[in-house]
């Protein structure tokens, strides 16, 4: 269905969504085909159980047989007979830089995917459609790594000491008055892992007596970090404004289960883009909600920092909105800014009370230094402080690239949901088999994709995820999509009913 | 249970699995609906009510690892869609059988003992009894 | 190669193919044999 929303008062742009369908023909038989798998799946541990066939898989000892299992034997039931087979399309080395182009290492197995050999060659310059590298920052040579070069050989690589004690550098500092100043907000705290910063600062930001109210699709970073707080956690549907009121409006009317007290705070969890489903959220209207319940918002732009927005600010400069308006921003810098790590940003008094209770700052070692070097080299940049237009020119070209490849993948037939700005492009390949088989066709024609099945996506939606970057040339995106589109009719993946007739 | 086509696959099956069962030449038409009775409950009973984890690993710390796939729909909330389905769906398979079987004795006693080895454990008052 | 992909049959090994044609051809076998006596 096409989720247009019209001008309405809160929004200045057109938001256009769509999440098609999946046909129910295509349905059945992915249903079928994981219901073959699974029965030969049974039919492999079987023969296993029996020594009929040799068990690659770990397990305990004879002696180790009377204790409490160490594997969870049915836990991994479709690690080793659905992921195992086709597992070959996922953790390639690589042995460049993740930039637009890429070399992989040739690998192979004669154990259908259970051990793999290198050849010792090496596939290069392999068109990257899979790594997050938005702006294009991924590169070894040039202004960005210059800088962090110049740093190691100043600063060292390790910091090996936490924010409160040893750990606390003028690089650092710097960085987060520099982040502030990009966010547009009082003041910002840096931490060197992107899935800490959520993981560990919400436990501080909530507790007993909290509620979250957290979108049905967030990262398993928000997940664990609202479990570790201790709150109570409430689902809305993904990007579903009626349901996430309604949860709000029962949270105020009927209070704290049992004792029915009013919450001590309300707290919504969204994030910015959704890289499974490349949607975008619909911020101005859940910042109305928001205003409207008086409760406190946590936007995590981990994708779309420095991907989204005319100046590259992330999804309130998307909406030309007020950074005010959200209570805690965090993103990373790992996507768009070629480094690591993630941030917090907000009002002065939050981001001292983070300093002195997140778990991060106690124990975490901090940011290294040379990743600190290249986030404010590349973030300088964006803004167009390093006196050039690159930055600007590559946010340009990141907006460019995304609308061409979409609607292009449109044209073909191909069922892609999400924004239609938004830099992450999933295209639906729905039947297991064809997981495997895409990403094996695709490397043949020299490109590299992610693909995504169950159970990290509904079963019935397996996809191919795409995530286009500025440092993706025309060229490129043209060679990728006539691979795709190849592939596509090899593969018989063109299922979408709105095909544009060229 | 309840994403888009899975009952429809489900019903698909079962008439697969009937259709298969006619096929064998040797047996006859109450035998076959009798089969497809028992061995439809049989396979519910063990992918719904045996088994009890996931196939997969999931981030909720375990939780999961205890409960059947019955226990699991819907977050354990009772009378939802896809639970009153999976109720109704073995009850219509046994009328079925009954009907084609012209209420034999023998076939009527199988057919009710199969249908009560899925019925009873569906049963809310039986969330989460061992 | 449709076949392959649509049944999942892709993913599996060449042995585990060949149990599972032939089952199917002997279902259909014995399918078309019952249809022809009951015809």
């Amino acid at each position: 269905q096409n989720h247009v929303t019209c001008n309405g008062a809160l929004y200045n742009r057109p938001f256009s969504e769509s999440f098609e369908e999946t046909p129910m023909l295509v349905a059945v038989l992915t249903y079928m085909g994981y219901g073959i798998l699974t029965l030969f799946g049974y039919l492999r541990d079987f023969l296993r159980e029996w020594k009929i066939e040799k068990c690659h898989v770990a397990q305990e000892r004879e002696e180790q047989r009377d204790f409490v299992p160490l594997y969870q034997d049915f836990e991994n039931f479709y690690t080793r007979n659905l992921y195992m087979r086709i597992r070959d399309s996922w953790n390639r080395p690589i042995c460049s830089v993740p930039g637009a182009k890429m070399d992989l290492v040739e690998r192979v197995s004669h154990d259908y995917n259970w051990t793999f050999e290198y050849t010792g060659k090496v596939i290069k310059d392999v068109i990257n459609m899979g790594s997050y590298n938005y702006l294009g920052f991924a590169e070894n040579m040039g202004y960005c790594a210059d800088a962090a070069a110049d740093v190691t050989m100043k600063y060292g690589i390790g910091v090996s000491s936490t924010r409160q004690e040893m750990g606390n550098l003028d690089k650092h500092e710097e960085l987060e008055m520099l982040v502030a100043k990009f966010l547009g907000v009082e003041a910002s705290m840096v931490f060197g892992m992107g899935f800490a910063t959520n993981s560990m600062n919400i436990p501080a930001l909530t507790g007993k007596g909290c509620l979250i109210l957290s979108d049905e699709l967030n990262h398993a970073s928000l997940v664990l970090g609202a479990r570790l707080s201790g709150s109570t956690i409430r689902v809305f549907k993904h990007n579903n404004m009626q349901s996430l009121e309604k949860l709000l409006r029962d949270a105020i009317v009927h209070g704290q289960p049992r004792t029915h007290r009013p919450w001590k705070k309300i707290l919504i969890v969204v994030e910015g883009i959704y890289s499974m489903e490349g949607s975008v959220v619909r911020l101005p209207e859940v910042i109305a909600l928001k205003k409207k319940y008086k409760a406190y918002l946590y936007l995590d732009e981990a994708h779309s920092i420095g991907a989204l927005g005319p100046r590259g600010r992330g999804v309130l400069d998307y909406f030309g909105l007020d950074p005010e308006d959200v209570d805690v921003l965090m993103g990373t810098f790992t996507k768009s800014f070629g480094a690591a790590g993630g941030y917090i940003g907000g009002k002065k008094e939050l981001i001292d009370y983070l300093r002195a209770q997140s778990h991060s700052a106690v124990y975490a070692t901090s940011m290294s230094s040379p990743v600190a070097e290249q986030i404010i080299t590349s973030m300088k940049c964006i803004m167009g402080e390093d006196g050039t237009t690159i930055g600007r020119e590559r946010i340009q070209q990141l907006a460019e690239n995304t609308t061409y490849f979409r609607r292009r993948l449109r044209e073909m037939g191909f069922i892609i949901y999400g924004n239609n700005d938004s830099p992450v492009v999933p295209v639906m390949l729905y039947m297991p088999a064809k997981i495997g088989a895409f990403g094996r066709e695709m490397l043949k024609r020299n490109i590299g994709v992610v693909v995504v099945g169950f159970p990290a996506t509904p079963i019935i939606e397996s996809r191919a995820r795409f995530c286009v970057s500025a440092a993706h040339t025309k060229e490129m995106l043209d060679v990728a999509l006539s691979a795709i589109s190849e592939v596509g009719d090899l593969l018989q993946m063109k299922y979408s009913k709105y095909r544009a007739l060229p | 249970m309840n994403s888009r086509g899975m009952w429809l696959t489900y019903t698909l099956g079962v008439a697969l699995l009937h259709v298969v069962l006619l096929s064998i030449p040797f047996f006859s038409v109450p035998v076959v609906w009798t089969l497809t009775n028992v061995i439809h409950n049989a396979g519910m009973y063990v992918f719904l009510h045996a088994v009890k984890g996931t196939p997969f690993e999931t981030p909720d710390q375990g939780k999961a690892r205890l409960l059947t796939h019955w226990e699991q729909l819907d977050y354990g909330v009772q009378f939802t869609s896809s639970r009153k389905f999976f109720t109704i769906s073995p009850i219509i398979l046994y009328f079925l059988a009954s009907f084609y079987t012209k209420y034999n004795m023998v076939h009527f006693v199988i057919n009710t003992c199969s249908l009560l080895t899925v019925l009873i454990p569906k049963l809310p008052q039986l969330h989460g009894v061992r | 190669y449709q076949y392959l992909l649509v049944t999942a049959l892709y993913m599996l090994e060449p042995w585990e193919r060949t149990v599972f044609n032939s089952l199917l051809i002997s279902v259909a076998g014995m399918a078309v044999y019952t249809g022809y006596v009951f015809m």
